[in-house]
Protein backbone atom coordinates (compact mmCIF):
# COMPACT_ATOMS: atom_id res chain seq x y z
CA UNK A 1 0.00 0.00 0.00
CA UNK A 2 1.12 3.57 -1.25
CA UNK A 3 1.28 4.54 2.44
CA UNK A 4 3.97 1.98 4.05
CA UNK A 5 6.27 4.19 1.50
CA UNK A 6 5.72 7.44 3.67
CA UNK A 7 7.72 6.10 6.76
CA UNK A 8 10.72 6.72 4.52
CA UNK A 9 9.65 9.93 4.58
CA UNK A 10 12.67 12.42 6.14
CA UNK A 11 10.95 14.18 9.28
CA UNK A 12 12.60 15.68 12.01
CA UNK A 13 10.00 14.70 14.31
CA UNK A 14 12.08 16.31 17.20
CA UNK A 15 12.20 19.28 15.47
CA UNK A 16 9.76 21.20 18.27
CA UNK A 17 11.97 20.35 21.66
CA UNK A 18 15.28 21.68 19.64
CA UNK A 19 13.73 24.79 18.53
CA UNK A 20 11.62 25.42 22.32
CA UNK A 21 15.18 24.73 23.60
CA UNK A 22 17.45 27.32 21.04
CA UNK A 23 14.20 30.25 21.72
CA UNK A 24 15.01 29.45 25.34
CA UNK A 25 18.59 29.67 25.38
CA UNK A 26 18.60 32.88 23.31
CA UNK A 27 15.77 34.57 25.20
CA UNK A 28 17.77 33.51 28.69
CA UNK A 29 21.18 35.01 26.91
CA UNK A 30 19.04 38.17 26.06
CA UNK A 31 17.55 38.24 29.29
CA UNK B 1 11.53 14.40 -18.66
CA UNK B 2 11.28 12.44 -15.68
CA UNK B 3 10.46 12.05 -12.33
CA UNK B 4 11.43 8.99 -10.03
CA UNK B 5 9.16 8.81 -6.88
CA UNK B 6 7.58 6.26 -4.85
CA UNK B 7 3.67 6.25 -5.56
CA UNK B 8 1.52 8.65 -3.94
CA UNK B 9 4.52 10.80 -2.79
CA UNK B 10 2.81 14.38 -1.79
CA UNK B 11 6.11 15.93 -1.96
CA UNK B 12 6.39 14.79 -5.62
CA UNK B 13 2.57 15.63 -5.91
CA UNK B 14 4.19 19.79 -5.69
CA UNK B 15 6.11 19.48 -8.99
CA UNK B 16 3.30 17.34 -10.82
CA UNK B 17 0.72 20.32 -9.77
CA UNK B 18 2.99 22.87 -10.91
CA UNK B 19 4.14 20.90 -13.65
CA UNK B 20 -0.23 21.13 -14.69
CA UNK B 21 0.32 24.91 -14.93
CA UNK B 22 3.55 25.37 -16.40
CA UNK B 23 2.60 22.30 -19.40
CA UNK B 24 5.54 20.56 -18.92
CA UNK B 25 5.40 17.32 -19.30
CA UNK B 26 6.43 14.46 -17.06
CA UNK B 27 7.16 11.05 -16.94
CA UNK B 28 6.29 9.28 -13.58
CA UNK B 29 7.85 6.49 -12.86
CA UNK B 30 7.46 4.85 -9.52
CA UNK B 31 6.74 1.28 -9.71
CA UNK B 32 9.13 -1.30 -10.62
CA UNK B 33 10.51 -2.73 -13.18
CA UNK B 34 11.12 1.23 -13.90
CA UNK B 35 11.51 2.34 -10.20
CA UNK B 36 11.99 0.27 -7.31
CA UNK B 37 11.79 2.62 -4.23
CA UNK B 38 14.61 1.71 -1.78
CA UNK B 39 16.45 -0.53 -5.01
CA UNK B 40 16.67 1.62 -7.93
CA UNK B 41 17.69 4.52 -6.05
CA UNK B 42 20.53 2.68 -3.85
CA UNK B 43 22.12 1.89 -7.36
CA UNK B 44 25.53 3.66 -8.64
CA UNK B 45 23.81 4.54 -11.81
CA UNK B 46 20.81 6.52 -9.88
CA UNK B 47 23.53 7.82 -6.95
CA UNK B 48 25.65 9.10 -9.84
CA UNK B 49 23.37 11.43 -10.87
CA UNK B 50 21.80 12.00 -7.49
CA UNK B 51 24.29 11.74 -4.43
CA UNK B 52 21.90 11.82 -1.86
CA UNK B 53 19.76 9.11 -2.99
CA UNK B 54 16.48 10.73 -1.89
CA UNK B 55 12.64 11.10 -4.07
CA UNK B 56 11.13 12.55 -5.83
CA UNK B 57 14.64 13.12 -8.00
CA UNK B 58 14.35 14.68 -11.58
CA UNK B 59 16.10 14.00 -14.79
CA UNK B 60 15.67 16.49 -17.81
CA UNK B 61 15.53 15.50 -21.25
CA UNK B 62 18.42 17.19 -21.38
CA UNK B 63 20.37 15.41 -18.46
CA UNK B 64 19.73 18.28 -15.88
CA UNK B 65 18.94 16.48 -13.03
CA UNK B 66 17.90 17.80 -9.17
CA UNK B 67 16.86 16.17 -6.12
CA UNK B 68 15.02 18.01 -3.57
CA UNK B 69 10.92 18.46 -4.37
CA UNK B 70 10.64 22.36 -4.24
CA UNK B 71 14.03 22.44 -6.17
CA UNK B 72 11.80 20.45 -8.54
CA UNK B 73 8.61 22.61 -8.43
CA UNK B 74 10.44 25.21 -8.99
CA UNK B 75 12.00 24.17 -11.99
CA UNK B 76 9.16 22.49 -13.63
CA UNK B 77 6.54 25.25 -12.75
CA UNK B 78 6.83 29.08 -14.71
CA UNK B 79 7.66 32.44 -13.59
CA UNK B 80 3.54 32.95 -12.73
CA UNK B 81 4.28 30.15 -9.90
CA UNK B 82 8.01 31.53 -8.91
CA UNK B 83 6.58 34.96 -8.43
CA UNK B 84 6.82 38.11 -11.15
CA UNK B 85 8.41 39.99 -8.16
CA UNK B 86 10.72 40.09 -5.94
CA UNK B 87 8.17 40.93 -3.18
CA UNK B 88 6.20 37.95 -4.57
CA UNK B 89 9.28 35.16 -5.08
CA UNK B 90 10.13 36.18 -1.27
CA UNK B 91 6.61 35.75 0.16
CA UNK B 92 6.07 32.76 -1.51
CA UNK B 93 9.72 31.09 -0.47
CA UNK B 94 8.27 32.57 3.07
CA UNK B 95 5.23 30.01 2.92
CA UNK B 96 7.21 27.32 1.12
CA UNK B 97 10.03 27.75 4.21
CA UNK B 98 7.08 27.78 6.62
CA UNK B 99 5.63 24.62 5.24
CA UNK B 100 8.82 22.54 5.51
CA UNK B 101 9.92 23.93 8.61
CA UNK B 102 6.15 24.55 10.38
CA UNK B 103 3.67 22.25 9.14
CA UNK B 104 5.60 18.64 8.43
CA UNK B 105 6.91 17.51 11.76
CA UNK B 106 3.85 18.37 13.51
CA UNK B 107 1.35 16.80 10.73
CA UNK B 108 3.50 13.69 10.13
CA UNK B 109 3.71 13.00 14.21
CA UNK B 110 -0.04 13.28 14.19
CA UNK B 111 -0.33 11.82 10.82
CA UNK B 112 1.58 8.70 11.03
CA UNK B 113 0.40 6.56 13.81
CA UNK B 114 -2.99 6.69 12.52
CA UNK B 115 -1.42 4.90 9.31
CA UNK B 116 0.24 2.64 11.59
CA UNK B 117 3.58 3.32 10.43
CA UNK B 118 4.46 5.18 13.48
CA UNK B 119 4.57 4.36 17.00
CA UNK B 120 1.19 6.35 18.99
CA UNK B 121 2.59 8.62 21.80
CA UNK B 122 0.18 10.56 23.20
CA UNK B 123 2.18 13.59 23.98
CA UNK B 124 3.81 14.48 21.01
CA UNK B 125 0.20 13.80 19.13
CA UNK B 126 -1.16 16.00 22.03
CA UNK B 127 1.43 18.36 20.98
CA UNK B 128 1.06 18.47 17.88
CA UNK B 129 -2.10 19.07 17.93
CA UNK B 130 -1.52 21.95 19.38
CA UNK B 131 1.36 23.16 17.00
CA UNK B 132 -1.27 22.33 13.88
CA UNK B 133 -3.95 24.84 15.69
CA UNK B 134 -1.46 27.17 15.46
CA UNK B 135 -0.23 26.44 12.11
CA UNK B 136 -4.11 26.81 11.06
CA UNK B 137 -4.53 29.74 12.70
CA UNK B 138 -1.57 32.15 11.39
CA UNK B 139 -3.05 30.46 8.08
CA UNK B 140 -6.52 31.75 8.56
CA UNK B 141 -5.53 34.90 9.95
CA UNK B 142 -3.44 35.38 6.75
CA UNK B 143 -5.93 34.33 4.16
CA UNK B 144 -8.63 36.30 6.37
CA UNK B 145 -8.52 38.90 3.32
CA UNK B 146 -7.17 36.71 0.43
CA UNK B 147 -7.62 34.27 -1.93
CA UNK B 148 -4.40 33.19 -2.27
CA UNK B 149 -1.23 32.85 0.00
CA UNK B 150 0.70 35.15 -2.97
CA UNK B 151 -0.77 37.95 -4.82
CA UNK B 152 -4.13 37.09 -6.74
CA UNK B 153 -3.08 33.42 -8.21
CA UNK B 154 -2.09 30.51 -7.54
CA UNK B 155 1.74 30.18 -7.07
CA UNK B 156 3.56 27.71 -5.17
CA UNK B 157 3.11 28.79 -2.26
CA UNK B 158 -0.30 27.46 -2.47
CA UNK B 159 0.65 24.16 -4.36
CA UNK B 160 3.85 23.36 -1.51
CA UNK B 161 1.43 24.28 1.44
CA UNK B 162 -2.13 22.36 0.19
CA UNK B 163 0.33 19.24 -0.30
CA UNK B 164 2.01 19.75 2.86
CA UNK B 165 -1.70 19.75 4.26
CA UNK B 166 -3.17 16.97 2.67
CA UNK B 167 -2.66 14.15 5.10
CA UNK B 168 -4.37 16.17 7.63
CA UNK B 169 -7.14 17.47 5.81
CA UNK B 170 -7.78 13.49 4.49
CA UNK B 171 -6.96 11.62 8.09
CA UNK B 172 -7.15 14.02 11.13
CA UNK B 173 -8.67 17.61 10.26
CA UNK B 174 -12.57 16.48 11.13
CA UNK B 175 -15.48 18.60 10.57
CA UNK B 176 -15.27 19.93 14.33
CA UNK B 177 -11.55 20.24 14.65
CA UNK B 178 -11.29 22.33 10.97
CA UNK B 179 -14.36 24.91 12.08
CA UNK B 180 -12.57 27.46 13.38
CA UNK B 181 -10.72 27.83 10.30
CA UNK B 182 -13.00 28.64 8.00
CA UNK B 183 -10.66 30.84 5.53
CA UNK B 184 -8.19 27.71 5.48
CA UNK B 185 -11.04 25.48 4.73
CA UNK B 186 -12.46 27.88 1.70
CA UNK B 187 -8.95 28.42 0.40
CA UNK B 188 -7.87 24.80 0.77
CA UNK B 189 -11.28 23.31 -1.43
CA UNK B 190 -10.51 26.29 -3.81
CA UNK B 191 -7.03 25.45 -4.41
CA UNK B 192 -7.75 21.31 -4.78
CA UNK B 193 -10.83 22.25 -7.00
CA UNK B 194 -9.00 23.82 -9.33
CA UNK B 195 -8.20 21.76 -12.74
CA UNK B 196 -4.54 21.39 -12.33
CA UNK B 197 -4.73 20.19 -8.97
CA UNK B 198 -7.17 18.18 -9.60
CA UNK B 199 -5.30 16.70 -12.16
CA UNK B 200 -3.02 15.41 -9.78
CA UNK B 201 -4.62 14.81 -6.73
CA UNK B 202 -7.90 13.59 -7.93
CA UNK B 203 -10.92 13.88 -5.72
CA UNK B 204 -9.69 14.67 -2.25
CA UNK B 205 -12.33 13.61 0.05
CA UNK B 206 -12.21 15.43 3.56
CA UNK B 207 -11.98 13.82 6.31
CA UNK B 208 -15.14 13.12 8.35
CA UNK B 209 -13.79 11.34 11.34
CA UNK B 210 -10.68 11.83 12.98
CA UNK B 211 -8.56 8.51 12.47
CA UNK B 212 -7.12 7.20 15.80
CA UNK B 213 -4.12 5.63 15.94
CA UNK B 214 -3.42 2.20 14.12
CA UNK B 215 -2.41 -0.24 16.91
CA UNK C 1 15.63 48.47 5.65
CA UNK C 2 15.32 46.36 9.19
CA UNK C 3 16.44 42.94 10.16
CA UNK C 4 14.82 42.07 13.67
CA UNK C 5 16.73 39.25 15.43
CA UNK C 6 18.89 38.35 18.22
CA UNK C 7 22.72 38.50 18.07
CA UNK C 8 24.82 35.93 16.56
CA UNK C 9 22.11 34.08 14.79
CA UNK C 10 23.45 31.89 12.05
CA UNK C 11 20.30 32.29 10.29
CA UNK C 12 20.27 36.08 10.12
CA UNK C 13 24.13 35.61 9.13
CA UNK C 14 22.22 34.23 5.41
CA UNK C 15 20.59 37.49 4.97
CA UNK C 16 23.52 39.67 5.77
CA UNK C 17 25.89 38.18 3.13
CA UNK C 18 23.75 38.12 1.02
CA UNK C 19 23.31 42.27 1.46
CA UNK C 20 26.75 42.29 1.50
CA UNK C 21 27.00 40.87 -2.14
CA UNK C 22 24.19 43.31 -3.54
CA UNK C 23 25.10 46.04 -1.95
CA UNK C 24 21.32 46.72 0.09
CA UNK C 25 21.84 48.38 3.22
CA UNK C 26 20.22 46.67 6.33
CA UNK C 27 19.99 47.84 10.34
CA UNK C 28 20.46 45.57 12.60
CA UNK C 29 18.14 45.39 15.79
CA UNK C 30 19.31 42.62 18.15
CA UNK C 31 19.55 44.21 21.72
CA UNK C 32 17.57 46.24 23.96
CA UNK C 33 16.12 48.82 24.02
CA UNK C 34 15.46 48.84 19.70
CA UNK C 35 14.86 45.01 20.33
CA UNK C 36 14.44 42.63 23.04
CA UNK C 37 14.24 39.06 21.71
CA UNK C 38 11.63 37.04 24.20
CA UNK C 39 9.37 40.36 24.36
CA UNK C 40 9.36 42.66 21.04
CA UNK C 41 8.58 39.54 19.07
CA UNK C 42 5.53 38.72 21.43
CA UNK C 43 4.52 42.13 21.00
CA UNK C 44 0.74 42.98 18.64
CA UNK C 45 2.60 45.15 16.57
CA UNK C 46 5.06 42.95 15.61
CA UNK C 47 2.84 39.56 15.62
CA UNK C 48 0.63 42.11 12.99
CA UNK C 49 3.96 42.40 10.81
CA UNK C 50 5.05 39.00 11.70
CA UNK C 51 2.43 36.81 12.46
CA UNK C 52 4.50 34.04 13.42
CA UNK C 53 6.40 35.86 15.60
CA UNK C 54 9.98 34.29 14.32
CA UNK C 55 13.49 35.74 13.80
CA UNK C 56 15.08 36.71 11.25
CA UNK C 57 12.39 39.42 10.22
CA UNK C 58 12.54 41.38 7.56
CA UNK C 59 10.63 45.40 7.33
CA UNK C 60 12.10 47.41 3.70
CA UNK C 61 11.48 50.84 3.93
CA UNK C 62 8.72 50.38 1.96
CA UNK C 63 6.86 48.97 4.44
CA UNK C 64 7.17 44.94 2.55
CA UNK C 65 7.40 42.78 5.76
CA UNK C 66 8.85 39.20 4.85
CA UNK C 67 9.76 36.36 7.52
CA UNK C 68 12.08 32.63 7.01
CA UNK C 69 15.57 33.19 7.00
CA UNK C 70 15.36 31.43 3.23
CA UNK C 71 13.25 34.67 1.16
CA UNK C 72 14.51 37.13 3.73
CA UNK C 73 18.54 36.53 2.18
CA UNK C 74 16.69 35.91 -1.42
CA UNK C 75 14.89 39.38 -1.50
CA UNK C 76 18.24 41.23 -0.07
CA UNK C 77 20.47 39.53 -2.43
CA UNK C 78 20.43 39.88 -6.11
CA UNK C 79 20.24 37.89 -9.67
CA UNK C 80 23.77 36.85 -9.69
CA UNK C 81 22.86 35.07 -5.67
CA UNK C 82 19.38 33.76 -6.77
CA UNK C 83 20.85 32.02 -10.07
CA UNK C 84 20.78 33.22 -13.24
CA UNK C 85 19.49 30.41 -15.33
CA UNK C 86 16.36 28.62 -14.81
CA UNK C 87 18.48 25.65 -13.98
CA UNK C 88 20.86 27.78 -11.23
CA UNK C 89 18.19 28.91 -9.76
CA UNK C 90 17.13 24.69 -9.14
CA UNK C 91 20.05 23.80 -8.17
CA UNK C 92 20.30 26.66 -5.63
CA UNK C 93 17.01 25.80 -3.99
CA UNK C 94 18.06 21.85 -4.25
CA UNK C 95 21.26 23.18 -1.90
CA UNK C 96 19.52 25.61 0.63
CA UNK C 97 16.04 22.54 1.09
CA UNK C 98 19.32 19.70 1.38
CA UNK C 99 20.64 22.21 4.23
CA UNK C 100 17.36 22.74 6.05
CA UNK C 101 16.31 19.17 5.56
CA UNK C 102 19.49 17.39 5.95
CA UNK C 103 22.10 19.53 8.00
CA UNK C 104 20.28 21.43 10.45
CA UNK C 105 19.07 17.79 12.49
CA UNK C 106 21.76 16.31 13.09
CA UNK C 107 24.51 19.74 13.83
CA UNK C 108 21.24 21.16 16.25
CA UNK C 109 21.72 17.35 17.73
CA UNK C 110 25.70 17.31 17.85
CA UNK C 111 26.25 20.93 18.66
CA UNK C 112 23.55 22.03 21.15
CA UNK C 113 24.62 20.43 24.37
CA UNK C 114 27.87 21.34 23.76
CA UNK C 115 26.76 25.01 24.33
CA UNK C 116 24.26 23.52 26.70
CA UNK C 117 21.46 24.75 24.93
CA UNK C 118 20.38 20.70 25.05
CA UNK C 119 20.45 18.10 27.13
CA UNK C 120 23.29 15.44 25.99
CA UNK C 121 21.76 12.09 24.56
CA UNK C 122 24.63 9.74 23.72
CA UNK C 123 22.89 7.66 21.05
CA UNK C 124 21.27 10.44 19.32
CA UNK C 125 24.93 12.51 19.56
CA UNK C 126 26.78 9.30 17.67
CA UNK C 127 23.90 9.09 15.27
CA UNK C 128 24.04 12.82 14.28
CA UNK C 129 28.42 12.18 13.82
CA UNK C 130 27.30 9.76 11.11
CA UNK C 131 24.62 11.55 9.78
CA UNK C 132 27.44 14.59 9.72
CA UNK C 133 29.98 12.36 7.93
CA UNK C 134 27.15 11.45 5.50
CA UNK C 135 26.43 15.06 4.29
CA UNK C 136 30.15 15.54 4.51
CA UNK C 137 30.92 13.17 1.84
CA UNK C 138 27.88 14.28 0.09
CA UNK C 139 29.49 17.74 -0.30
CA UNK C 140 32.82 16.64 -0.37
CA UNK C 141 32.16 14.70 -4.06
CA UNK C 142 30.23 17.15 -5.08
CA UNK C 143 33.07 19.90 -4.62
CA UNK C 144 35.95 17.56 -5.86
CA UNK C 145 35.40 19.68 -9.30
CA UNK C 146 33.42 22.59 -7.89
CA UNK C 147 35.28 26.18 -6.69
CA UNK C 148 31.43 26.69 -5.41
CA UNK C 149 28.36 24.55 -5.27
CA UNK C 150 26.61 26.06 -8.18
CA UNK C 151 27.89 27.56 -11.23
CA UNK C 152 31.39 29.44 -11.29
CA UNK C 153 30.78 32.52 -8.16
CA UNK C 154 29.08 32.44 -4.83
CA UNK C 155 24.87 32.23 -4.80
CA UNK C 156 23.21 31.99 -2.19
CA UNK C 157 23.67 28.15 -1.73
CA UNK C 158 26.80 28.52 -0.89
CA UNK C 159 25.76 31.42 1.89
CA UNK C 160 23.31 28.96 3.15
CA UNK C 161 25.26 25.49 3.28
CA UNK C 162 28.49 27.46 4.81
CA UNK C 163 26.18 29.72 7.81
CA UNK C 164 24.33 26.02 8.35
CA UNK C 165 27.67 24.87 8.93
CA UNK C 166 29.04 27.46 10.66
CA UNK C 167 28.68 26.05 14.15
CA UNK C 168 29.87 22.32 13.20
CA UNK C 169 33.23 23.95 12.02
CA UNK C 170 33.38 26.08 14.98
CA UNK C 171 32.44 23.73 18.01
CA UNK C 172 33.46 20.23 16.63
CA UNK C 173 35.15 19.29 13.60
CA UNK C 174 38.36 18.87 14.58
CA UNK C 175 41.24 18.43 12.67
CA UNK C 176 40.48 14.60 12.20
CA UNK C 177 37.48 14.04 12.02
CA UNK C 178 37.70 17.25 9.23
CA UNK C 179 40.31 15.39 7.48
CA UNK C 180 38.80 13.27 4.90
CA UNK C 181 37.05 16.27 3.56
CA UNK C 182 39.60 18.43 1.99
CA UNK C 183 37.44 19.76 -0.62
CA UNK C 184 34.65 20.68 1.45
CA UNK C 185 37.21 22.17 3.48
CA UNK C 186 38.69 24.45 1.12
CA UNK C 187 35.37 25.50 0.15
CA UNK C 188 33.87 26.72 3.26
CA UNK C 189 37.39 28.52 4.19
CA UNK C 190 37.43 29.60 0.34
CA UNK C 191 33.93 31.39 1.35
CA UNK C 192 34.31 32.66 4.65
CA UNK C 193 37.51 34.42 3.57
CA UNK C 194 35.62 36.64 0.90
CA UNK C 195 35.30 40.13 2.03
CA UNK C 196 31.39 39.67 1.81
CA UNK C 197 31.28 36.71 4.34
CA UNK C 198 33.86 37.98 6.57
CA UNK C 199 32.29 41.46 6.86
CA UNK C 200 29.82 39.64 8.66
CA UNK C 201 31.05 36.59 10.30
CA UNK C 202 34.25 38.34 11.03
CA UNK C 203 37.38 35.73 11.49
CA UNK C 204 36.01 32.54 12.29
CA UNK C 205 38.70 29.97 13.52
CA UNK C 206 38.31 25.97 13.05
CA UNK C 207 37.42 24.07 15.55
CA UNK C 208 41.07 22.40 17.63
CA UNK C 209 39.52 20.48 20.01
CA UNK C 210 35.98 19.01 19.63
CA UNK C 211 33.65 20.59 22.03
CA UNK C 212 32.14 17.73 24.33
CA UNK C 213 29.07 18.59 25.83
CA UNK C 214 29.07 21.63 28.70
CA UNK C 215 27.10 19.30 31.45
Amino acid sequence: MAVNFLMHDKVWFDKFKYDDAERKYYEHMNG
Amino acid sequence: QTLYTYPENWRAFKALIAAQYSGAKIKVLSTPPQFHFGQTNKTPEFLKKFPVGKVPAFEGDDGFCVFESNAIAHYVGNDELRGSTKEAAAQIIQWVSFADSDIVPPASTWVFPTLGIMHYNKQATEYAKEEVKRILGVLDSHLKTRTFLVGERVTLADITVVCTLLWLYKQVLEPSFRQPYDNVNRWFVTCINQPQFKAVLGEVKLCEKMAQFDA
